[in-house]
C-alpha cells in the first residue's frame, strides 16, 4: 500500500548514486533491478547528475530504506550484506517509490490474522496498520504474492507462524522474494501513472486472431498461419500447451505442402527503439526437413529508405525435434523497425511438418548468454537422493572464462525440499590467456518463469561474484584461483575431461514448493538461464557530478547557508533549506538548526504548561466563588430590609 | 573433488530481510522502514 500525498513521489527517472563501499555483487545485482522496473514499468534510473534529490545506495548494516520521496537531497537505502538479491533490492527500492508492506493495509485484518502471543515481545509494532487516508491501496485487491508481503514466521519468538493467512493455500506464498506480482506492478503503474514499460517493446503469444499486429511479409510465396496443431508437429502451442480447449495458437510455416525455394516472411508491427539494442525472444518448434532455415532480419526505416531495409541478423540452429525450443537473437537497431522472420523450404523434407513460432518477446534488454534445460524436471527433483548434484553444461564466456551451475534437485545434506544451487569455475588442462584469481566476473543463475509475456515473469534469480582477493575459508589460497590448482578434475558425459573449480552459491536458491508453482515447469522441463558479466568497471567510484552544467544547484544556493549542529542544506522548492539533525531522544530545529530540544523538555513544557493551566483555572475559580459568595451577600442583606418592610 | 569447499553466501540460512535486519541489531519501522526527523516527531 501506497503512502497518500504527490509530495512523495519521485520523478520518473530516479537519480541514484551507487556508493563505494557497496559490494562489487551488491552493485552489480542494483543495476539489474533497474532493468526489472525499466521493462516492467515505467520507472527510470539514471546516475546522479546533480539534481536537488537522489538515492544514494550503500552498504549499511542491514536492508532498509524510508517510503517515498522525502526531499532530503541524499536519501539513504541500504543494501548490506545478504541483501544483494534482486528482490530484495527491487523491495527496498519500492519502499523508496512510496510503498510500505502489504500487511499493514487498513483491510490486512479481513485476509490474515496476526498471532500476536507468538509474536517476539517488544516487536508487536512491525504489524501495526495504516488507515485509509495515510495510505491507499490504490484500488488493487489484497495481495498475498506481493512481494512487498511479510513471510509468515515474520518476527516469530518460537516455531509457529505469526501471519496466518485466511485463505490457507497462501500460507506459503506469502513473503516471496522473486519478483514483483502482477499486482505490485499494477499499483506501481497507477501510483506513477504508467503505460507501458520503458524497455519493453512487443510480446505475442498469438491468441488473439489479430496476431499482435504482426504481418505476412511481401513478395513471398508461402504464409505463417495462425493453428492450434499442425500436421507433423507440434501438436499443441508453448503458451498453454493445449490444456484449454478453444486456445493455444501459434504460428506455422508448413514446408510439407510449400514448394522448394518457397520463403515465408511473419513481421512484426512497427516498433520505435530507444536505446538502441534489444533483445528477441521465442520458442521455435522444428518439424522441417533437416535443410529448411529459419533466418531473422531486421526491415529498418529511415528518411533514405522510407519503404524500409532489410538486413540479415542470422540464422536459427535448431535442428528438427520434437521440443518446443528456446532462442534469443541480439538485435541492434536504432531507427524505427520491424522484426521479420522468414522461414524457406530449402530442400525435400517430410511430407508433413514446418517451422512453428510462439511466445515471442521483444524487449530493449541484453540477452541471456546460456540455456541449460532440465527435462523431466519435477522427476528430477523428485527422484534425486539428496545432497546429489548435477551439473549444467561448461558455459564459456566473452572473456574467455568457463563456468558451470551446479543444482542440487532434493538440496544440499540437511535442507530437504530446497532447490540448492552453486556456480563453479571450470578450466582446461590447455587453457591459456585467463587470469587468475579470476577477477570480478558475475555470474547468474536465472530459473526461467516461463510464462509468454516477459512483463508477468516471476523468474528466480542469484548472482555471485568472482573476487579476486577472497580467500577460502582456513585456507592461504584464493577461492576464484584457476580450477586446476584449487579445483578437481572430472569427467564429462562424453569422454572429456577438465577441472571444476569449488562452488559458490546458496543451499537455500528456492522450494519445491515454489519451484512447482506458476510456469517454472513446463512441459516438464525446467529452464535455467545463466550469464557471466564482467563486473569490474563497478569497482570504480561512480562519477560525481563536475561540469559547471551538471553542477546541482544545491551547493551555490546553500554556499551562503550555514546549518549548525550537523544539519545539511538542500534546495527545497527553488531555496535552500536546512535539514536538521535528529537524534533518538532529540532533534534540532530553527532556520539553521539552531535551537535543540529533547523529550525531556518536550515534556517538562508539556508538564508546566499543564501546571500553568491549571494554577490559571483554580485562581479563576476561587475569583468567581468569591465574586458570587459576595454578591449573594449584598443581595440577601438588600433582600432583609425588604422583609423588614413588609412586616412593618 | 575441489580442495577448496563449496561456499554458501548466506551460512546456508534462507534469510528474509527482517532476520538479517533483525541479527544486525536493527529495530526500524515495520523492519526495514527508517524514519525522517518529521515521521519521528
Amino acid at each position: 500500500n501506497s503512502i497518500i500525498g504527490d509530495k512523495y513521489r519521485w520523478p520518473l527517472t530516479i537519480p541514484y548514486y551507487l556508493e563505494d563501499d557497496l559490494e562489487i555483487n551488491a552493485k552489480g545485482v542494483t543495476l539489474k533491478a533497474f532493468e526489472q522496473y525499466r521493462l516492467k514499468s515505467c520507472i527510470d534510473f539514471k546516475p546522479w547528475s546533480g539534481e536537488a534529490n537522489y538515492i544514494s545506495v550503500f552498504k549499511g548494516n542491514g536492508c532498509f530504506s524510508s517510503v517515498g520521496n522525502r526531499h532530503v537531497g541524499k536519501q539513504r537505502l541500504s543494501i548490506g550484506a545478504n541483501c544483494d538479491r534482486i528482490a530484495t533490492i527491487e523491495h527496498e527500492f519500492l519502499h523508496a517509490l512510496g510503498f510500505w508492506h502489504e500487511q499493514s493495509r487498513a483491510d490486512r485484518d479481513d485476509y490474515v490474522r496476526i498471532m500476536w502471543d507468538r509474536i517476539s515481545e517488544g516487536k508487536e509494532h512491525n504489524f501495526n496498520t495504516y488507515d485509509d487516508t495515510t495510505s491507499s491501496s490504490l484500488g488493487v485487491p489484497y495481495d498475498y504474492g506481493s512481494m512487498m508481503h511479510y513471510s509468515k514466521n515474520a518476527f516469530r519468538n518460537g516455531t509457529e507462524p505469526t501471519i496466518v493467512t485466511k485463505i490457507p493455500a497462501f500460507s506459503d506464498v506469502i513473503g516471496q522474494r522473486m519478483e514483483f506480482s502482477d499486482s505490485d506492478l499494477l499499483k506501481l503503474h497507477r501510483l506513477y501513472n504508467c503505460t507501458q514499460g520503458s524497455t519493453f517493446l512487443d510480446s505475442c503469444d498469438f491468441e488473439r486472431e489479430n496476431i499482435c499486429g504482426m504481418i505476412q511479409g511481401q513478395g513471398d510465396k508461402a504464409d505463417w498461419v495462425r493453428v492450434a496443431s499442425a500436421a507433423g508437429g507440434p501438436d499443441t502451442d508453448y503458451s498453454n500447451l493445449g490444456k484449454c480447449t478453444g486456445s493455444g495458437y501459434f504460428m506455422h510455416f508448413s514446408t510439407g505442402t510449400a514448394s522448394t525455394g518457397d520463403t515465408a516472411l511473419l513481421e512484426s508491427r512497427l516498433l520505435y527503439p530507444k536505446r538502441g539494442y534489444q533483445c528477441l525472444q521465442f520458442f521455435y518448434y522444428n518439424s522441417a526437413g533437416a535443410n529448411d532455415t529459419l533466418k531473422i532480419y531486421v526491415r529498418e526505416y529511415d528518411e533514405a529508405n522510407p519503404s524500409g531495409t532489410l538486413r540479415f541478423i542470422q540464422t536459427i540452429d535448431g535442428s528438427p525435434q520434437e521440443l518446443w525450443q528456446l532462442h534469443h537473437v541480439s538485435l541492434d537497431a536504432k531507427t524505427k523497425f520491424r522484426v521479420v522472420f522468414e522461414g524457406t523450404k530449402v530442400g525435400s523434407g517430410p511430407a508433413a511438418g514446418g517451422l512453428s513460432l510462439d511466445d515471442i518477446n521483444l524487449s530493449e534488454t541484453t540477452c541471456p548468454e546460456f540455456i541449460w534445460r532440465v527435462k523431466n524436471f519435477s522427476d528430477v527433483m523428485d527422484n534425486t537422493p539428496a545432497n546429489t548434484p548435477i551439473y549444467s553444461p561448461p558455459f564459456t564466456s566473452k572473456e574467455g572464462y568457463t563456468f558451470q551451475m551446479t543444482l542440487y534437485p532434493s538440496g544440499r545434506e540437511g535442507y530437504p525440499g530446497e532447490l540448492s544451487a552453486y556456480a563453479n569455475l571450470v578450466a582446461r588442462e590447455g587453457d591459456t590467456g585467463q587470469i587468475w584469481p579470476c577477477p570480478w566476473k558475475q555470474m547468474t543463475m536465472m530459473l526461467m518463469d516461463q510464462n509468454p509475456h516477459i512483463q508477468k515473469r516471476m523468474s528466480n534469480q542469484r548472482s555471485v561474484t568472482t573476487d579476486p582477493n577472497m580467500k577460502a575459508s582456513g585456507s592461504d589460497q584464493f577461492f576464484w584461483d584457476d580450477p586446476r590448482k584449487v579445483g578437481g578434475e572430472v569427467t564429462d558425459t562424453d569422454g572429456s575431461k577438465y577441472f571444476r573449480g569449488p562452488g559458490y552459491g546458496t543451499a537455500v536458491y528456492l522450494t519445491h514448493l515454489r519451484a512447482k508453482s506458476r510456469d517454472f515447469i513446463k512441459g516438464g522441463d525446467a529452464i535455467f538461464l545463466l550469464t557471466m558479466e564482467d563486473v569490474s568497471h563497478l569497482t570504480e567510484s561512480q562519477p560525481l557530478p563536475s561540469s559547471p552544467s551538471q553542477t546541482p544547484a544545491t551547493p551555490d544556493r546553500c554556499l551562503d547557508v550555514k546549518c549548525e549542529n550537523g544539519g545539511i542544506c538542500v534546495v527545497d522548492e527553488g531555496g535552500p533549506a536546512c535539514r536538521c539533525a535528529v537524534g533518538e531522544d532529540y532533534w534540532y530545529y530553527g532556520d539553521r538548526c539552531q535551537h535543540s530540544r529533547t523529550y525531556w523538555d518536550t515534556t517538562v513544557l508539556a508538564l508546566a504548561t499543564s501546571l500553568s493551566v491549571l494554577g490559571a483555572m483554580i485562581v479563576i475559580t476561587l475569583v468567581s466563588v468569591y465574586c458570587v459568595r459576595r454578591r449573594y451577600k449584598n443581595r440577601s442583606k438588600n433582600h432583609d430590609i425588604i422583609m423588614k418592610n413588609i412586616h412593618a | 573433488t575441489p580442495k577448496i569447499l563449496d561456499y554458501d553466501v548466506d551460512g546456508g540460512r534462507d534469510l528474509d530481510i527482517f532476520d538479517i535486519n533483525e541479527e544486525a541489531g536493527l529495530d526500524l519501522v515495520e523492519g526495514d522502514i527508517v524514519l525522517d526527523e518529521r515521521q519521528t516527531r
